[in-house]
C-alpha cells in the first residue's frame, strides 16, 4: 500500500497564501493542448470549491478554509485531456492532508464523576477511571490529555493520584479513614498537549465517598462496676452498658456484641443490646441465692456485630471488663422441702400412731426450721394430727372403711409450718396411700369440734392476717356419705328434711349447695389478695416446695461514684498501621511516564525530538521512581505492562516522514523502520513487522544506500527471501559475557539469517537513519555491547558516503528477550572522537528496546557525555534522536580527535 | 510522462521549489 503525503494545509487559517500548493504536468503538452482537471471532495463533492486548477497550467489553488475535524485529508483526482476530453495520461492521486491546530479543548463524559472506596485501601488501589475526549487529530498531541489533580477536599494531605494518561484514580496511600473525611472532593483539569502550557483545558469534579470498614475496636462505658441485687429476685434492667464504637453509626461495624467471659455460670443473667443506642441492658433472668454464693464477679467482653477488618484483626485482643456483682440476702423463712411427701397406712395402724414427720426448712439457716410452728390444713375425714412443734404426724384414729371409702383408698391434706415473728406461712403436701384390704366399718369416735361428722375443712385454716402472699390454695370438696353433711360457711343440717330419704335429701341439698357455693367461693378466692383483711378468705399457696416468693422487680443500685473501666482497650487514635513511606509532597506527581514528540505537522519544526515511552530517561521530574515504596512499585509494574503504543509510533513515522517531505532535498531522508512485536501487549496477534520508507515515487535505489542489517529487515519487510544467517554461535549462550566487537570497518557477516524473532512478549523497533557525510567522517565508534546474553545485539555505524563499511555485530538470538539496534551517523566531523561519551546500559535482564539515532552536526552546547538511562527495570520503547552537527566550537569533554 | 509536484513552503529565501511526490511504502 502507497501512501502519499503530497500537499499540507492547515485547517483554521487562510491557506491561499500558499498557492499553488501543487502543480500538474503531463509531457504531453510539449505537443499538443492538455487540459488538466481535478475531482473529488472538496472539488466537486461537498465540501465544493476547495480546490480549483488552473485548466491550462495544471496549478492547484485551496480557496477556502478547511476544518479538519470535518475533512482530515483530502483526495484530489488529477486527470490530464486532450482536446477532446479523452484522458491522456492514467490519473493521479494528490492527496492534501489537512494538518491539525488545537482548536478542540479536552471534553469530560461527566461533569462531575462519582465513585467510592473502601477506607484503609492499600495504596495504589484503583477508585474510578475518568474519561475525556479531544476531537482534534487523534495521535497528535494536540489531542493528548494529561489529567491532573488540581484540588482536594479536604485539603489536609493529598490522597488520591491520578494517572495523567489514564485518567485512572488511585489512592496514593493506606491512610484514608472514614471517620476523619467520609468524603473526597477533586477537581480534575484535563489539558490537550499532553498537559502543556500551550494546550486547552477542561475541568471536572469527582466525588468519593469512603466507605466504613470495620476498623475501631468498640469498648463498654459502665456507670458502675459494682452493683448489687437481692436474692430470689429477677431484674429486667439491672445495668445499662453503653458502646462506644467509631465506626459508622447503625452499621454492623458499629454494632456492638456483649458477651460474658466469666460469672454467668448459672446463666442468671442475660444481656440484650438495643442496636439504635448500642447499649446493653443487663437483666437477671434467674435468681440468685445468698446462702449459695453472695457475691460473683462478671466478666464481659464485647466486639462487633461485624468481623474485624483485617487491617486491625491482630490489635483486637479480647479484653475483660469486670462487674462485681453483690447477692443481697433476703429473710426466706421457712419453706417445706420437699413440698411434698408420701406415707403409707396400712389397716393395722391405730389411733395416735405416728406414721412419720414433715419439718419445714429453715431457708436462712440452711437447716431444720426451729421457729415455726406446724398445724394441719386440709385433712380429709380428719384423718390426721400434727405436733406442733416437732411435726410428726400420727393417726387420729384407725382408719375405718367408711373413711376409706371418702377418701377413694388415698389421702391428700396439707400442713401449715407458721412463723410468727415473719408472720409466714408455708405449707406442705402430705398424700397417704391407705393400703387396701382390712377396714373396719364402726363409726369412727368424733371428737368434738366445729365441724360435724365428716366434716371437712376448706381452705380451712384461718391465718388470722398472716400473710400468705400470692399462693394458690387449695379447696377441695368431699360428698359425706350416710347422711353426713359437708359444708364450710353455709352449713344445713339434714334433719329439716324428713320426708325424704336422708340419702336422697342430702344428695339434693348438696347439689344444689355445690352448685351455689362454687362460683361464691371462687370468687373469694382472690390469689395474692390484699393482706390484712383478717376474715377474708385467704388461700395457702400450694407451691411445690412450699415458699411464698415475692418476686419484685427492682432496679440496679446505682453507684454514685462511677468507676471507670480500667479495662478498657487501647483505641488508637489515628491509624497506627503504617506500613510505608509515602511521599506526599504533591498531588500532580503520578505520571508513569512521559511522551514527547514535536509536533512536526506545525510550522516550527525541529531537527531533533524525543520520544519517551514508559520511563522518562533522565532530567525531568515525570518519572516512574517518583515514588517509593508500594506506589513506585506498582507505578514501575504500570510502566512494564505499557508495552509498544503503535498507534504512537504510526503517528511518529508519518509525522517524520511528512517532515522530511518539506525539507530540503540536500538531505535524503531514507529511514527504515521496523518493528517486530510479536505477540506484545496489544500486537495484533500474528503481526510480523513494519517498514517504513521515504523515497522516491518510483525509486527504490535508496534500499541500496542502508547497510546491509537494515537492508536484510527490509527485505523481509518486503517480503524478499533472504538467506538466514549463519549460527555464528553455535553454543550459546557463550560462558563469557564479553561483548564480542568485530573490528571497525569489517564487512557484516554475508548472508547471515535473518533477524530471527524475538521471543514472545518482545518488541523490537530499528531505526535508521542515514545523512550525507564529507570527507574526514570518522570511523563508527565501537559502542560497548550493551547485552551480555540471550539477545540479539546489531550495532550498525556507517555514512552513507560508501566509503566507510559498516561493522555489525550479531548475536544469536535463539535466546532473546530483546533486540537492541543501535546505530550510529557520524557526520563530516572531523576530529570528532565519541570514545567514552557514549554509555550504554547492561541490558541483560531487561526485556527492552533501545533504539538510538544521532547525527552530529554543528552545536554548540553538547552535553558532557550523552547517557542512555539504563532501562533494566522496564519493557519500554525508547527513540532518543539527537542532532550534532560538526562545528569547531565544541567544548565540554567532548573531544574529537581525528 | 504525468506528476504531480508540491510546493516547498520552508525555504529560506522565499524562492518557490518544488518536490515531487514522495511516497511512503508500507
Amino acid at each position: 500500500e502507497w501512501i502519499k503525503f503530497a500537499a499540507a494545509c492547515r485547517e483554521g487559517e487562510d491557506n491561499s497564501k500558499r498557492n499553488p500548493i501543487a502543480k500538474i504536468h503531463s509531457d504531453c503538452a510539449a505537443n499538443q493542448q492538455v487540459t488538466y482537471r481535478i475531482s473529488g471532495v472538496g472539488i466537486d463533492q461537498p465540501p465544493y470549491g476547495i480546490f480549483v486548477i488552473n485548466q491550462k497550467t495544471g496549478e492547484i489553488n485551496i480557496t477556502s478554509i478547511v476544518d479538519r475535524e470535518v475533512t482530515p485529508f483530502f483526495i484530489i483526482y488529477c486527470r490530464a485531456l486532450n482536446s477532446l476530453g479523452q484522458d491522456l495520461e492514467k490519473p493521479l492521486e494528490l492527496r492534501v492532508r489537512v494538518l491539525d491546530i488545537n482548536d478542540n479543548p479536552p471534553v469530560f463524559s461527566m461533569s462531575t464523576f462519582v465513585g467510592e472506596i473502601e477506607e484503609n485501601s492499600n495504596a495504589n488501589t484503583l477508585v474510578m477511571v475518568l474519561n475525556a475526549t479531544d476531537a482534534d487529530e487523534p495521535n497528535n498531541l494536540n489531542s493528548k490529555i494529561a489529567f491532573k489533580i488540581i484540588r482536594q477536599e479536604p485539603s489536609d494531605s493529598p490522597m488520591f493520584i491520578i494517572n495523567r494518561y489514564t485518567g485512572e484514580i488511585r489512592t496514593m496511600n493506606n491512610f484514608l479513614d472514614r471517620e476523619q473525611y467520609g468524603q473526597y472532593s477533586l477537581a480534575v483539569r484535563g489539558s490537550d498537549r499532553d498537559g502543556g502550557a500551550d494546550g486547552m483545558s477542561a475541568e471536572c469534579e469527582c466525588n468519593i465517598k469512603i466507605l466504613d470498614v470495620n476498623d475501631n475496636i468498640p469498648y463498654m462505658e459502665l456507670p458502675t462496676q459494682s452493683i448489687s441485687i437481692e436474692e430470689n429476685s429477677l431484674n429486667s434492667n439491672l445495668l445499662q452498658i453503653r458502646v462506644i464504637d467509631l465506626d459508622e453509626e447503625f452499621s454492623a461495624n458499629w454494632m456492638a456484641v456483649i458477651f460474658f467471659i466469666s460469672g454467668n455460670e448459672g446463666n442468671w443473667f442475660e444481656i440484650e443490646m438495643n442496636e439504635r443506642t448500642n447499649v446493653g441492658t443487663l437483666k437477671v433472668v434467674k435468681p440468685l441465692d445468698f446462702e449459695a454464693m453472695n457475691n460473683l464477679q462478671l466478666s464481659l467482653g464485647v466486639r462487633n456485630k461485624a468481623e474485624f477488618h483485617q487491617s486491625i484483626m491482630s490489635q483486637y485482643k479480647l479484653t475483660a471488663t469486670a462487674i462485681s456483682v453483690t447477692v443481697l440476702n433476703v429473710v426466706e423463712g421457712s419453706v417445706f422441702r420437699p413440698g411434698s411427701k408420701t406415707f403409707v397406712v396400712n389397716s393395722n395402724m391405730g389411733q395416735n400412731y405416728k406414721i412419720g414427720e414433715y419439718v419445714a426448712w429453715d431457708l436462712d439457716a440452711n437447716r431444720p426450721s426451729t421457729t415455726v410452728r406446724y398445724v394441719m390444713g386440709r385433712n380429709p375425714t380428719d384423718l390426721l394430727a400434727i405436733d406442733s412443734k416437732t411435726a410428726i404426724i400420727t393417726l387420729r384414729n384407725k382408719v375405718t372403711m367408711e373413711q376409706y371409702k371418702i377418701l377413694g383408698g388415698k389421702y391428700q391434706g396439707t400442713i401449715l409450718s407458721i412463723d410468727d415473728a415473719l408472720q409466714r406461712t408455708c405449707t406442705g403436701t402430705i398424700v397417704i396411700n391407705l393400703e387396701n384390704g382390712g377396714w373396719k366399718t364402726e363409726r369412727p369416735n368424733v371428737n368434738g369440734s366445729t365441724t360435724s361428722a365428716y366434716g371437712l375443712t376448706s381452705g380451712g385454716v384461718t391465718t388470722n392476717g398472716y400473710t400468705t402472699g400470692g399462693g394458690v390454695g387449695t379447696v377441695t370438696f368431699a360428698v359425706g356419705t350416710n347422711g353426713y353433711g359437708v359444708g364450710t360457711g353455709v352449713y344445713q343440717p339434714l334433719r329439716d328434711n324428713v320426708h325424704f330419704g336422708p340419702a336422697g335429701i342430702g344428695l339434693l341439698i348438696m347439689g344444689f349447695l355445690v352448685l351455689g357455693l362454687v362460683p361464691f367461693l371462687l370468687m373469694c378466692c382472690d390469689c395474692g389478695g390484699a393482706p390484712g383483711g383478717g376474715a377474708a378468705f385467704e388461700p395457702v399457696p400450694e407451691c411445690s416446695d412450699g415458699a411464698i416468693h415475692s418476686w419484685a422487680v427492682e432496679g440496679a443500685q446505682a453507684d454514685p461514684g462511677v468507676l471507670a473501666n480500667s479495662a478498657v482497650p487501647c483505641i488508637p487514635v489515628t491509624n497506627a498501621n503504617v506500613i510505608e513511606y509515602v511521599d506526599n509532597s504533591g498531588v500532580y506527581t503520578n505520571e508513569y511516564g512521559a511522551r514527547e514528540m514535536q509536533d512536526l505537522g506545525g510550522g516550527e519544526r525541529t531537527t531533533g525530538f524525543e520520544l519517551t515511552d514508559g520511563v522518562k530517561m533522565s532530567g525531568g521530574p515525570e518519572i516512574c521512581q517518583e515514588y517509593p515504596g508500594t506506589l513506585r512499585r506498582n507505578s514501575m509494574r504500570e510502566c512494564r505492562e505499557g508495552g509498544l503504543n503503535m498507534n504512537f509510533m504510526e503517528s511518529y513515522f508519518c509525522q517524520k516522514a511528512y517532515a522530511y517531505a518539506d525539507e530540503d532535498e540536500g538531505r535524503p531522508s531514507n529511514d527504515c523502520l521496523l518493528i517486530y512485536d510479536i505477540e506484545g501487549a496489544g500486537s495484533p496477534a500474528g503481526s510480523v513487522g513494519c517498514c517504513s520508507f521515504i523515497g522516491e515515487d518510483l525509486d527504490d535505489s535508496f534500499l541500496d544506500t542502508l547497510g546491509p542489517k537494515f537492508k536484510k529487515l527490509a527485505d523481509i519487510s518486503l517480503g524478499k527471501d533472504v538467506e538466514p544467517f549463519p549460527d555464528s554461535d553455535p553454543s550459546w549462550p557463550p560462558k563469557s559475557t564479553e561483548p564480542v566487537c568485530p573490528p571497525q570497518g569489517t564487512e557484516p557477516t554475508g548472508g547471515g539469517h535473518p533477524p530471527i524473532s524475538p521471543r514472545f512478549g518482545t518488541t523490537t523497533v530499528i531505526s535508521e537513519n542515514t545523512y550525507p557525510s564529507g570527507p574526514g567522517v570518522q570511523h563508527p565508534t565501537p559502542i560497548p555491547d550493551p547485552l551480555g546474553y540471550g539477545n540479539v545485539t546489531v550495532t550498525e555505524s556507517y555514512t552513507s558516503s560508501g566509503t566507510l563499511k559498516p561493522s555489525v555485530h550479531i548475536h544469536d538470538n535463539r535466546h532473546a528477550s530483546n533486540v537492541v539496534v543501535t546505530e550510529r551517523v557520524v557526520g563530516p566531523i572531523s576530529g570528532a572522537d565519541l570514545q567514552g561519551m557514549l554509555e550504554m546500559p547492561d541490558l541483560r535482564d531487561g526485556s527492552n528496546v533501545i533504539v538510538t539515532e544521532r547525527v552530529i552536526a554543528p552545536s554548540s552546547s553538547l552535553p558532557t557525555t550523552l547517557t542512555i538511562p539504563d532501562p533494566r527495570q522496564s519493557s519500554n520503547v525508547v527513540v532518543t534522536e539527537r542532532v550534532i552537527q560538526p562545528t569547531s566550537g565544541i567544548v565540554g569533554n567532548l573531544s574529537m580527535h581525528p | 510522462d504525468f506528476r504531480i509536484q508540491v510546493r516547498d513552503y520552508n525555504t529560506k529565501n522565499g524562492t518557490i521549489k518544488w518536490h515531487s511526490l514522495r511516497r511512503q511504502k508500507r
